[in-house]
């Protein structure tokens, strides 16, 4: 008997997701960020932030089709976590960094929280 | 990504979701 493991598949499968995401194919929630709008897949958010995990696994609130976030949070540093989710990179602008790492914090994403506090720390001269 | 000076974490990188609640 033999296995073969697809080594990429994972990133093969998170490219397709995001592919999917931005034909807007399948996307099933809109986040409300101030006044901006982001389409997205719920099974996506809630496999990469504890909040989501939290608001879509109860049964009241699992088939809204659209969340409000709480006006602190910052639609950049919303959408470059969003990206985070569907692509593994996250990009650092030196401009953003708090409002990603304070987003993350409310997004319940402990590990980008973790991985911006060290950067910040090896960046301080 | 191209320019962009990208650092690799080797770590984990969101939560893992409980097997049942």
């Amino acid at each position: 008997d033999s296995c073969i493991q697809f080594t990429r598949h994972a990133s093969d499968v998170l490219l397709n997701l995001n592919r999917l995401r931005s034909r807007d194919i399948l996307t099933d929630v809109t986040i409300l960020v101030n006044r901006q709008q982001f389409r997205a897949h719920k099974t996506v958010l809630m496999a990469c932030s504890g909040l989501f995990y939290t608001i879509f696994t109860d049964s009241l609130k699992c088939n809204l089709n659209a969340i409000s976030l709480d006006p602190k949070v910052d639609p950049e540093g919303f959408a470059i976590l969003l990206e985070f989710m569907y692509t593994s990179r996250l990009t650092l602008k030196e401009s953003l960094i708090m409002a990603i790492m304070n987003t993350a914090i409310y997004l319940q994403m402990d590990h980008v929280v973790d991985t911006c506090h060290r950067f910040i720390k090896s960046s301080d001269p | 990504y191209e320019g962009v000076n990208t650092i690799k974490e080797m770590g984990r990188s969101i939560h893992e979701i409980p097997r049942q609640e």
